[in-house]
C-alpha cells in the first residue's frame, strides 16, 4: 500500500513535469510530501514557469494557474488512466499562444482517450476532429453538428 | 471505454428530446452564453449519480424543463451509452454486448436509474461504472470555473488525488 | 438613515435593470430584500434573460452570471459615483456577442469615469481609446503604448 | 478625480522602474499570461493601503522584485498620480494643487507611505482617499477571476454593498 502510494506520487511528478514543459515550452514542476518522511502528510506542488524564479503557487498569473492544473489532472492518468476527458472552458485565462499550445496538447491525448472541450476561443476549436454547436430557440437548447471550414490539421 | 452517444430529454434547457452521438477523438461543443453547453456536462454526471445541487439546482425540480411560459415537464430523462468492445463491463452484465446504457429518470418527487432498459438501484450503476474507473467526480471532469481549484485545494486534500487513482 | 437606505436600494435596483436591458437586449432584473418589512434583511438579486423563465442565480449559466455581476457593479454607481473602473479580465467568461455589447456599454461609462481594463479579448481591446501592453524581458515586466491599428471607432 | 500616473519600481514582476501615463476615457492593459498586468492592479491597491495577503502575496517580501538569478531587491516603491483639478482633496492638503501623490516604499521589514512626498501615517492616506469614495476594496475594483464574487456572497453581506454606497 505504501510502496504503491510512493511510486504513484513518482509517476504523476514525473509526468506533470513533462506536461509542464509542454505546456510552457520550458521550467520544471515537480510534486512532493510536505513532510518527505511521513507518508500521510499534504501534497506540494512546485511549479517554475522558464526564466522565471520558482514561485509559491499563489504569486503565479491566472494564466499560470491554469496551465499548472491542467498538467496536474492530465499528470493524474499515470495512476489510473481516465475513461474520457471532459473540460469545462479551461481555456478561459489563457492567451493566444498558451491557447495554441494547449489545442495542440489535447490533440496529442486524444489519440488516447476521448476529449470532450466546451469552449468559446477560436485557437482550441479549430483544432478538434468534430464540433458541435448549442443554440437555444424558443428557450429551449437543440444541438447541431458543424461543418469546420479550413480544419487546422 | 469512451462515450458513444448522449439523449436528454426534459432535463434543464433540453425542452425537446435531443440524441449526440460521440466518437473517440477531439471534440469541441460551442455555442453563445447560455444555450446550454454546460447543462450538456451536466447531464453527463447527472446519469453518473451526482446529487441535484452539484448540478446547480437546488431541488431535483430545478432539473426538469420550464418553458419560457413557465409551464415544468412532468419528468426528464437521460441516457448515456458506452463503448464495451474491449468486454470492460462484461462482470457485471448477463451477457456481452458491444454497448451498454445506462439511465435515469426523474420527477419531481422519484429518481429511477436503470441499466439496459432494467430499473436498478442507484448502487448498482455506480459498481458498473467504476468497472471503467467512472465517477461523476472523478478528477477528468474539469466543471466551469474549475480549473485552478485542484491547485486551491489544502495540501492534504490534494493528496488524497494521488491515494485516489494509486 | 432608513430612508437613504431604501432610496438608495430603490435606485440602484432601477440602474440593475437598465444595465440588464443593455448588456442582455432584453429581459430585467431587480434588487429586493428576502423581508420586504425588514430593513437589516439580506438583498435579493433577481434576474431574467429575455426568452427565459426568471431563474435563481445558480441556474445562470457562466456568462449569464458574468453579465449580471457588471450589471449590478455598474449599477452601484447610483448610490456613490465611481472614481474610475479597474477591471481585471472580467470578460473571460463572454462569448463574442456578449463581449460586443460590453465594449460598447464600457465606452459609455468611460464618458463620464476612466475605465482601465486588462482583457485578451479582440472584441473588448478594438473600442479602447488607448492600449498599453505588457510584456516580460529577464525576468522583468516593461510596459508600451500599442498604437491602435483600425480602432473601432 | 481620476488616476494620471502610476509609477512602480521593485514591486512584484517590476525590476525596472516603469511609469505609466493614465489618461480619462477607456483604456486597455494587453499581454500574454504571466507578463505582469495583474501586477499593475495589486500595484494601485498596494498603495491605496492593501495588506500583502491581499495582493496574493504571503510575506511582504513577497512583494519585492526577485530576479530570476533569485537576487532580491532591498526596497520596492509605488507612487499613484490623483487628479485633483476640481479641488477634491484641498480639504487635507495644505494648499490647492492639480495633481495628488501618494506613495508607498517597503523594504522586508518596514512600510512607509507618504504624501506629496512627506511621510505620513496609512490611515492618513485613507482619509485622503475617502474625500474621493476612494477605497483598495471599493465595488469599482473588479480582481481577475472575482466578477461573479458579488453574487455568491449571501443576500447578509450583498446588502452591505447598498449600505456602503447609500
Ligand atoms: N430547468 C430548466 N428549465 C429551463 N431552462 C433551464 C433550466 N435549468 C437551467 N436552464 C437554463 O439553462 C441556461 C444555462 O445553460 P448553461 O449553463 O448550459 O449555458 P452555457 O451554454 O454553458 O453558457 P456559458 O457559455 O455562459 O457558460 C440558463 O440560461 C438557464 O436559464
Ligand atoms: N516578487 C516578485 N518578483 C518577481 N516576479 C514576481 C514577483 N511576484 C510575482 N511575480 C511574477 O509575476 C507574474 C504574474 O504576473 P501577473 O499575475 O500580473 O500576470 P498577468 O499578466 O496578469 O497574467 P494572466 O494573463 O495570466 O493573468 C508571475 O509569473 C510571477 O512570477
Ligand atoms: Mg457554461
Ligand atoms: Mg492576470
Amino acid at each position: 500500500k505504501k510502496e504503491k502510494f510512493l511510486a504513484t506520487l513518482k509517476a504523476v511528478s514525473v509526468e506533470l513535469d513533462r506536461r509542464f514543459k509542454q505546456l510552457f515550452g520550458g521550467g520544471e514542476a515537480k510534486l512532493s510530501l510536505e513532510a518527505p518522511g511521513d507518508l500521510s502528510s499534504g501534497l506540494l506542488i512546485q511549479a517554475r514557469p522558464p526564466g522565471k524564479e520558482p514561485k509559491l503557487l499563489d504569486a503565479l498569473s491566472g494564466g499560470e494557474k491554469t496551465l499548472v492544473a491542467i498538467a496536474f489532472v492530465l499528470a493524474l492518468s499515470e495512476g489510473k488512466p481516465a475513461p474520457f476527458y471532459l473540460f469545462d472552458e479551461v481555456d478561459a485565462a489563457l492567451d493566444k499562444p498558451n491557447s495554441e499550445r494547449l489545442a495542440g496538447l489535447l490533440r496529442e491525448i486524444a489519440r488516447e482517450a476521448q476529449v470532450i472541450v466546451i469552449s468559446h476561443n477560436e485557437e482550441l476549436i479549430r483544432h478538434a476532429d468534430r464540433v458541435y454547436g448549442v443554440t437555444m430557440r424558443n428557450g429551449s437548447s437543440r444541438v447541431l453538428a458543424l461543418e469546420l471550414v479550413g480544419n487546422a490539421h | 471505454t469512451y462515450i458513444k452517444r448522449l439523449t436528454i430529454a426534459g432535463f434543464k434547457s433540453f425542452g425537446k428530446k435531443t440524441s449526440i452521438p460521440f466518437y473517440p477523438g477531439f471534440t469541441a461543443i460551442v455555442g453563445e452564453n447560455g444555450t446550454g453547453k454546460s447543462n450538456i456536462l451536466d447531464a453527463i454526471t447527472f446519469v453518473m449519480g451526482y446529487r441535484s445541487r452539484a448540478l446547480r439546482a437546488g431541488k431535483i425540480e430545478h432539473l426538469l424543463y420550464t418553458s419560457p411560459k413557465g409551464e415544468t415537464v412532468p419528468e426528464a430523462e437521460v441516457s448515456l451509452v458506452l463503448d464495451n468492445s474491449s468486454g470492460t463491463f462484461d462482470e457485471l452484465l448477463p451477457s456481452h454486448t458491444d454497448e451498454v446504457m445506462i439511465s435515469r429518470r426523474i420527477t419531481a418527487s422519484s429518481s429511477t436509474y436503470r441499466i439496459m432498459g432494467k430499473v436498478t438501484a442507484a448502487g448498482d450503476v455506480e459498481k458498473l461504472l467504476s468497472l471503467a474507473d467512472i465517477e461523476p467526480g472523478g478528477y477528468y471532469i474539469v466543471e466551469q470555473g474549475m480549473v485552478t481549484e485542484v491547485l486551491e485545494r489544502s495540501p492534504r486534500r490534494r493528496r488524497e488525488l494521488i491515494e485516489e487513482v494509486a
